[in-house]
C-alpha cells in the first residue's frame, strides 16, 4: 500500500513540499527556460556555466511568448510567469538555438538536465 | 548512455529495435510491446483502470498508424518496448527529478520509457477533475514513437496540459506527422460499400443519407467521407455492427435498388442474406419461408461462389459478380445472366493504360455515392472505372475502361488495423 498514518489519509495528499516551487522570479524562470531547452543548457556544448547575457535570456523570452501566443515583450510580464506554471510535459520544448547555425534534430534523449554526449 | 532508468530492469540493452527515418530514429518493428510497470503503477487508480487507459491510449494511435501495440504482461521485462510507471520526485532511477504537484506532469523517452509524476492527481477519461491521465498518455506515447512539441492549436503534441477540450482525438495534422515517421496504412480490403439510409431530414421531410464501410477480416470501419478520416474508435468486430452475419469478412455486397425494390445482399461463400436496414439485421426468412442463409446459386441461378466480389449498376440495373478472371452481367429484373455473359474482366472493364489491370480476383468492386464512381480494389491499389462523365469530357475513353491503378490510401485515410487485442475496446 501506499504508506500513510492519519486514519482521513490526508497525509496521502502531496506533502507541501511536495508542490512544484512556483516559477515567480528571474533565475526561476532563466532554468525554466533552460530546462525546456529556450537557451543551451549551462555547461552544454562550452555554453558558459554562469547566467546567460541578459539578450540571450530576453530573446528566449520573447520566443517563449510567441510560441504561447503572449505579446513578445521579452519581458517576465504576469502572463509570461503564468505560462511557465502551467501543468507541462517535462520533455523540452526544443533544441535550444545552437550558437552555430547547425539545426539539431529531435533530441535524441530530450530529457534535457541530462548531459547527452554529442556526436 | 542507458535507454531506460527503471533499477527494476538495470542494466536493460539500448534499443535495437529502432531505424533511422528521415525524421529521425523511429521504431523497426511493426507491433509493439508495452508494460505497466507493477512496482510502479499509480496508487490513485485501480491497476485495471490506468491499464486499461494505457491500452485505449496505445490504440488511438493505432488507429492512425501502421503500428500495433500489445500488453505484454508475461515477458522478460528487458524485452518489453515501452514500459510505463508512476514515481515522485526523485524516481524509477530516473535522471530528471519530478517537481511535485503543479507543472512538469510526466516525461518520456524517445524509443523508451514513459514517467508519470505520482503527485500530479491523475483521473480517469470520464472524470472532469484532475489531469486526464489518457491525454497525457497519448501525448507522452507520441514521444516514444518520436514526436516532438507541437504548439498548433488542437494538437495531442501541445507541451501544456489543456483541460476539459471537446473530443479529445487525434486530429489530420497529428496524423500526417506520425505518418512521416512510419508511413500510412495500406492492405487489401475484403468488401466496401456504401450503406444507404433513409432519414428524416430537415421540417420532416424524407432524406437519403449513405455511409461508406470497409471490412478486413474479421473487421469493419465506418468511413467518414467529409472528415477524409475512419470513424474515431474504429476499427470494430463486425458482429457487433451487423447482426446475424457471420463473424468473418462478407465476400460481396449488393443494394438492389428501383423504385420498386430496396434489397441488400451479402454473400459469403455458397450462401448468402438479405439485410434488413430497418432493423438492423439480417432478414430471417425470404417472402416464400425459405430462410436464410440461402445457396447463392437458387437465388442467382448462373452465378458462381464463392465470389470475388459485386457491384449493382442502378442505371442497368444489373449485378455484377466477380470471380477469378470472369465477371457476370445479372440482369435483377429477369433473374438470370445476360446471354453475353460471363466475360473477361479485361474484356468488359479494359485497361485504359497498357498493362495497367487488375486482370482477376478483385478483392472489392465499389460504387461510390461520394465519388460518383465505380472503384475496382485490389490489394492497396484501385483502380477507377470510366464514368458517363468521364466520357463526356473524353470520349476517347473506353467505356467502362479502367483508369491507372493508384493506391487506395491516397483516397481513403487512415485504415488502420489494430492489434486483436484492443479489437473489443
Amino acid at each position: 500500500e501506499t504508506l500513510f498514518h492519519s486514519r482521513d489519509r490526508s497525509d496521502l495528499e502531496p506533502a507541501p513540499q511536495r508542490r512544484a516551487k512556483p516559477i515567480t522570479d528571474h533565475h526561476a524562470a532563466q532554468r525554466f527556460l533552460s530546462k525546456y531547452g529556450w537557451t543551451e543548457a549551462p555547461g552544454a556544448r562550452g555554453v558558459s556555466p554562469e547566467e546567460p547575457p541578459a539578450a540571450t535570456l530576453a530573446e528566449a523570452v520573447r520566443r517563449f511568448q510567441e510560441a504561447n501566443a503572449l505579446h513578445p515583450s521579452g519581458e517576465l510580464d504576469a502572463p509570461t510567469l503564468a505560462a511557465m506554471n502551467r501543468p507541462r510535459c517535462g520533455v523540452p520544448d526544443m533544441q535550444p538555438l545552437p550558437r552555430t547555425a547547425v539545426s539539431d534534430p529531435l533530441p535524441r534523449n530530450p530529457l534535457p538536465g541530462v548531459s547527452v554526449p554529442r556526436a | 548512455r542507458p535507454r531506460r532508468f527503471l533499477p527494476l530492469l538495470a542494466g536493460t540493452p539500448v534499443h535495437q529495435a529502432a531505424s533511422s527515418s528521415g525524421q529521425g530514429r523511429v521504431f523497426a518493428k511493426r507491433t509493439l510491446s508495452w508494460r505497466l510497470v507493477g512496482e510502479a503503477a499509480s496508487g490513485q487508480l485501480a491497476e485495471a483502470e490506468q491499464r486499461r487507459v494505457f491500452r485505449l491510449a496505445f490504440r488511438m494511435w493505432s488507429e492512425v498508424v501502421p503500428l500495433d501495440f500489445r500488453e505484454d504482461l508475461a515477458g522478460p521485462a528487458a524485452d518489453v518496448d515501452i514500459r510505463l510507471g508512476f514515481g515522485r520526485g526523485r524516481h524509477l532511477g530516473c535522471p530528471r527529478v519530478f517537481d511535485g504537484s503543479g507543472q512538469e506532469f510526466a516525461h518520456a523517452w524517445r524509443l523508451g520509457d514513459i514517467h508519470f509524476d505520482e503527485d500530479e492527481h491523475f483521473s480517469p477519461p470520464n472524470s472532469d477533475a484532475g489531469i486526464s491521465l489518457l491525454k497525457v498518455a497519448v501525448h507522452e506515447i507520441g514521444h516514444v514513437l518520436g514526436l516532438p512539441h507541437s504548439y498548433r492549436p488542437g494538437s495531442v503534441m501541445r507541451p501544456n496540459y489543456t483541460p476539459r477540450e471537446p473530443a479529445f482525438e487525434l486530429d489530420w495534422a497529428d496524423r500526417k506527422d506520425i505518418q512521416k515517421l512510419y508511413g500510412s496504412c495500406e492492405g487489401a480490403f475484403d468488401t466496401a460499400f456504401d450503406w444507404v439510409r433513409r432519414e428524416r431530414g430537415g421540417r420532416g421531410r424524407p432524406a437519403l443519407r449513405f455511409s461508406t464501410y470497409f471490412f478486413r477480416r474479421g473487421w469493419y470501419w465506418l468511413y467518414e467521407n467529409r472528415n477524409n478520416r475512419t470513424r474515431y474508435g474504429d476499427p470494430l468486430p463486425i458482429p457487433a455492427g451487423w447482426h446475424g452475419l457471420p463473424a468473418l469478412s462478407p465476400d460481396a455486397f449488393v443494394h438492389v435498388w428501383t423504385p420498386g425494390r430496396d434489397e441488400r445482399y451479402f454473400f459469403k461463400g455458397n450462401q448468402y442474406w438479405k439485410y434488413d436496414s430497418d432493423k438492423d439485421q439480417t432478414h430471417k426468412e425470404d417472402e416464400r419461408g425459405r430462410r436464410y442463409p440461402r445457396p447463392i446459386s437458387e437465388g442467382f441461378p448462373g452465378i458462381p461462389s464463392p465470389l470475388d466480389t459485386a457491384f449493382y449498376e442502378r442505371r442497368e440495373r444489373l449485378i455484377y459478380f466477380f470471380k477469378e478472371s470472369l465477371v457476370f452481367a445479372f440482369d435483377v429484373n429477369r433473374n438470370r445472366v445476360l446471354h453475353s455473359y460471363p466475360k473477361k474482366i479485361t474484356e468488359a472493364f479494359p485497361e485504359v493504360q497498357p498493362g495497367d489491370h487488375p486482370a482477376r480476383s478483385i478483392d472489392s468492386a465499389y460504387f461510390s455515392y461520394a465519388h460518383k464512381a465505380v472503384f475496382l480494389l485490389k490489394g492497396s491499389a484501385y483502380w477507377r472505372v470510366v464514368s458517363e462523365a468521364d466520357r463526356r469530357q473524353r470520349p476517347w475513353l473506353p467505356p467502362n475502361g479502367l483508369l491507372p491503378r493508384r493506391p487506395i490510401s491516397d483516397r481513403w485515410f487512415d485504415v488502420c488495423d489494430v492489434h486483436a487485442s484492443t479489437l473489443s475496446m
